[in-house]
């Protein structure tokens, strides 16, 4: 599984 | 998180709190575009879907939850509290704000990272919120006095991605393979949107003048 985007910013 | 970051999330976060303190202290919500509201509640909606399945910090979850609820009560005063409604002016505030909702999902189901229910919307609403302030801009040029908070409000607001932009320069620059495309195209755009509005906000500042931008 492709390591998602890390979405740590708003 | 970086210094930019914070400084940006401080900025957008200065920019909700003064628009709410205008609407919930005055009663008023004149000179403020509903259209651009709504614009931003949807993309709230849309790019946080994640916070129940993901959790980073509690910083990043109460900001997430600070910046939905902030935005949905906004709608709400401005919608249906008997006496800020009243302030709203409808006439003037008249852009197709859908014309934008479609053209940003449609490019969403187009340009995305992954293919996938909540990247294909949380890239929807990069698209949406780089186009929300349009409805805002336009009725500030129709309102000929700009009152000093609705003028701060889309300061601040326009202010927090630039400071985005330091900050993903930074993250470029400090972390491999730190590199989102649509992210920074879409912040860019966003941005260079406010550029006039910030040159006559610079210009009423500095020659100490009531701001109001050419019709």
């Amino acid at each position: 599984l492709t390591q998602s985007y890390k979405k740590d910013e708003l | 998180m970086n210094i930019f970051r914070l400084a940006g999330d401080m900025t957008h976060l200065a920019s909700v709190l003064v628009l709410l303190l205008k609407i919930h202290t005055i009663k008023s919500c004149a000179g403020v575009s509903l259209k651009t509201q709504e614009l931003y509640a949807i993309v709230f909606a849309t790019r946080y879907l994640d916070i129940f399945t993901s959790f980073y910090s509690i910083y990043n979850t109460l900001m997430k939850l600070i910046f939905l609820g902030s935005s949905f009560s906004i709608v709400w005063y401005m919608r249906y509290h008997k006496t800020v409604r009243r302030t709203y002016d409808r006439e003037q505030d008249t852009f197709r704000h859908w014309f934008l909702v479609l053209p940003c999902l449609l490019l969403a189901l187009l340009i995305h990272e992954k293919f996938t229910f909540l990247e294909v919307l949380w890239t929807f609403s990069l698209y949406l919120e780089a186009v929300a302030i349009l409805p805002q801009l336009v009725l500030l040029q129709r309102t000929r006095n700009i009152d000093n908070l609705t003028g701060q409000y889309v300061f601040l607001l326009g202010g927090y991605r630039g400071f985005y932009i330091l900050n993903w320069i930074y993250r470029y620059l400090t972390e491999p393979h730190f590199v989102h495309w649509i992210t920074w195209i879409a912040g860019l755009v966003q941005t260079l949107l406010y550029a006039d509005f910030f040159y006559y906000y610079f210009q009423s500042w500095k020659n100490n003048k009531k701001l109001q931008l050419p019709a």
